[in-house]
């Protein structure tokens, strides 16, 4: 029952002891409720999900052009992973939260640093088991109470912010056939949602699809594993193994081989008043990580020499 | 001529802006041909950036002969630096550049093979050493649950110039880590526990 409370110079997370999932979030004199929950969306498959909708629309399967998730009733609920243990680390440069989950091919590490403003999420997705013959989205959410009202910020050029609102498109009256898929958009630096009280920004490492299907949440497509072909010109399904294929190269009926691809990926979590100034003040250190090189050298090594 | 190496790299990116690789809607067998290419380029560039940074950085002595780009410190890999600490009797000399036309501070994680304490200099001008501190090691997190345990010395590299260079040495000491160790000079990170309500 007790919580565990870190903090650096510039802000203060409270986690849950027992599962090192996140409470709350204070920072720039901002406190936020903000908690995570990771889980995936079946993807859609006609030979499976053909009977859950009308027949003019049973043939799109999800797959690399076209992202659609299974069921209508399923578009709003992820299909939940959930943690099953957590490891406090104390570091020399601030404390890591390990988590694991009951799908053993979900792992996360939470990092608070010193000096840095934000909480950085690492996490470790894959192989992600298609055994059941069934292809998984897997998504991270972030939820708060933020009273969103149907807009999220989205970057899209890693530059200029624009404004998505739910169920709704600028240019033409939109009938809403996918309420999840028809909601996400691509993310290419960050994603940021506010009201009048709050804002949670989140920088992404690598471009990614994603939205706030409901109000004050904000959810990441990290990555995708579909057994089924879009038939919207690849002729595959997104499957790639980390094996390669047999023979090579793969032409007609080669066989894939490989238990599948292991992902790491970031994202960095903002809390304060404003979205955009938040996002914008990690986009570029996020883009542009320090490069690092090593060598070695026998010891007594001395470093002569002018830098 | 010299950044001939370079031209690879580009290469490579400039085939990669095809809307399928941007997008990942090519077949399996040709996205593999995108990263063949792209790494290709990676490790011609990297091998050139390597070259030009110790010719920049120590110009008259027989240090960072084998300076080298780790590029798989995202899967907590780096055979060098996990070969120079297997034992006591190497240095690991670590080049840090920031791209960034302004001042950042980073953390730097860096796969080691010995659990053991670590003393990280960072070497300035003149080769005066500006700021030592001991550190100990975590367990690295490995991509695959059923790889050999690893561990990762971490450390804050202080302010990085724009579009510059720092350079520390890391040596694996045989000191035992206690919390005392902990230098105070540096803002740590607190726990507190509270009730949960």
């Amino acid at each position: 029952g007790k919580d565990v409370v870190v903090s650096n110079e510039l802000l203060s997370v409270t986690f849950d002891s027992s599962t090192g999932m996140m409470k709350q979030v204070f920072s720039q004199n901002v406190s936020l409720l903000l908690t995570q929950e990771w889980g995936y969306y079946t993807s859609f498959d006609s030979d499976y999900d053909r009977t859950e909708v009308p027949s003019s629309r049973a043939d799109q399967n999800s797959g690399a052009y076209v992202f659609r998730p299974s069921t209508p009733e399923e578009k709003l609920k992820l299909m939940n992973a959930s943690p099953s243990g957590a490891k406090f680390v104390d570091t020399s440069v601030g404390t890591e939260v390990h988590v694991a989950f009951d799908a053993p091919w979900i792992r996360q590490v939470t990092r608070i640093l010193k000096g840095q403003p934000y909480v950085e999420i690492e996490y470790t997705i894959g192989p992600i088991p298609i055994d059941d013959g069934r292809g998984r989205e897997i998504v991270n959410r972030y939820i708060t109470p933020i009273k969103s009202e149907g807009k999220v910020y989205t970057d899209s050029n890693g530059r200029e912010f624009l404004e998505r609102r739910r169920n709704y498109r600028p240019s033409w009256s939109l009938e809403v056939y996918e309420q999840v898929a028809g909601n996400y958009y691509p993310i290419n630096a960050a994603a940021y949602i506010e009201d009048s009280d709050a804002a949670l920004s989140v920088v992404v490492d690598r471009s990614q699809g994603g939205g706030s299907i409901i109000d004050g949440t904000l959810e990441f497509m990290v990555q995708r594993r579909t057994v089924a072909d879009d038939f919207r010109g690849v002729d595959e399904p997104l499957n790639e193994t980390c094996g390669g294929m047999e023979p090579y190269p793969p032409y007609g009926d080669a066989k894939r081989v490989g238990d599948g691809v292991v992902i790491r990926g970031v994202h960095r979590l903002l809390v304060g008043a404003k979205g955009a100034g938040l996002a914008r003040s990690q986009m570029d250190a996020t883009f542009a990580e320090p490069l690092i090189f090593v060598a070695s050298s026998p010891k007594p090594s001395t470093p002569v020499g002018a830098l | 001529m010299e950044s001939r190496p370079l031209f690879a790299l580009e290469d490579a990116l400039g085939i990669a802006q095809h809307h399928d690789a941007v997008s990942g809607t090519a077949k399996q067998h040709v996205a593999d041909d995108y990263s063949f290419k792209l790494q290709t380029g990676l490790d011609l560039a990297s091998k050139f950036v390597a070259k030009t940074l110790k010719n920049t950085l120590i110009s008259d002595s027989g240090l960072l002969e084998n300076l080298t780009f780790c590029h798989q410190l995202n899967e907590s890999i780096c055979d060098l630096s996990q070969d120079a600490t297997k034992s006591l009797g190497k240095d690991l000399y670590v080049v840090v550049y920031n791209a960034k036309a302004s001042e950042v501070s980073s953390i730097i994680r860096l796969p080691v093979s010995t659990n053991q304490t670590y003393l990280v200099e960072r070497v300035e001008r003149n080769a005066t050493v500006a700021r030592s501190r001991l550190v100990e090691t975590v367990q690295a997190v490995n991509l695959r649950t059923t790889d050999k345990p690893r561990y990762t010395v971490m450390f804050d590299t202080g302010p990085l110039p724009p579009i510059g260079v720092a350079l520390f040495r890391v040596s694996m000491t045989n000191k035992v880590f206690s919390s005392s160790l902990r230098s105070n000079d540096l803002t740590e990170t607190r726990r507190l526990f509270r009730a949960a309500d």
